[in-house]
C-alpha cells in the first residue's frame, strides 16, 4: 500500500533507537 | 530480514544533491549526488550527518528529488513544471530557514500531497547573500488543480499565516527571466 507518514510520526522515528 | 522489516519504507526512493558554486566549472560539474535512501531511518541518518542548510556557504544548494529526476529544469519531468517559491530574508535565516526546509522535506517524504503526490518532483534550498530560497518543484505547471492543491497543503504545513502569499512560477518563465523574478502563475 501507499507509505504515507504524518510529520509527528516521521519526527518520532528520528530519536528511536536503531533496531539492531 | 528482521531488521529490514522494522525499517519504515518510503513511498519513493529519494536522492539528496549538493551544489557548490564554482564559477570556473560548468554548472553541472558543481552538482554532486550525496546519497540515495528509501527509508525513514536512512533519511534521519543522513540528515543528522550533514550540515544544516543555514550553515552552508553562500552560493550552495541542497536539493532532494525523486530518484530518476535530475534537480534541473532540463530534466524531462521538470521542463513542463514549475515551483512554489519561498523567499526568506537574511535576518530570518537562523530562525526560520532550517525549520522551513525540514518541513519541506517531511512533506516530500511523508507523501502528504495525496492523489497529487505523483506531481511532486522534489525541492531545493538556495543559500544566497541577500535572500535564501526554498522551492517545491512540481512536474506540470498547467495542472492548475494539482498545483493549487499542493500549494495549499504546503503553505499549511509550513505554518505560514493566511496573510502570507506564496507564488508558483513555471520554469519556462523563470528560465526566460534570469535577472528578475518570473511572474506568478498561481498564488496561495
Amino acid at each position: 500500500g501507499k507509505k504515507q507518514y504524518d510529520r509527528e510520526f516521521l519526527l518520532d522515528i528520528q530519536f528511536m533507537p536503531a533496531c539492531i | 530480514p528482521e531488521v529490514l522489516s522494522k525499517l519504515h519504507l518510503l513511498q519513493y526512493r529519494w536522492v539528496l544533491w549538493f551544489f557548490k558554486n564554482d564559477r570556473s566549472r560548468a554548472w553541472q560539474d558543481n552538482l554532486q549526488l550525496v546519497a540515495k535512501f528509501n527509508t525513514v531511518e536512512d533519511f534521519w541518518a543522513l540528515y543528522s550527518h550533514i550540515k544544516l542548510a543555514s550553515k552552508l556557504s553562500s552560493g550552495c544548494d541542497y536539493a532532494l528529488f525523486k530518484e530518476g529526476i535530475q534537480p534541473m529544469w532540463e530534466d524531462n519531468r521538470n521542463k513542463q513544471g514549475g515551483r512554489w517559491l519561498l523567499s526568506i530574508a537574511k535576518q530570518h535565516r537562523h530562525i526560520e530557514l532550517d525549520r522551513l526546509w525540514l518541513e519541506t522535506l517531511l512533506c516530500l517524504l511523508g507523501d502528504c500531497f495525496e492523489e497529487y503526490s505523483g506531481e511532486v518532483c522534489g525541492a531545493v534550498v538556495n543559500i544566497r547573500t541577500k535572500r535564501d530560497k526554498i522551492a517545491l518543484w512540481t512536474s506540470e505547471a498547467e495542472n492548475k488543480a494539482g498545483v493549487m492543491f499542493i500549494g495549499q497543503i504546503y503553505k499549511e504545513r509550513l505554518g505560514l499565516s493566511t496573510k502570507t502569499v506564496i507564488g508558483y512560477q513555471a520554469h519556462t518563465d523563470t528560465a526566460a527571466k534570469s535577472n528578475s523574478l518570473a511572474k506568478n502563475k498561481f498564488v496561495v
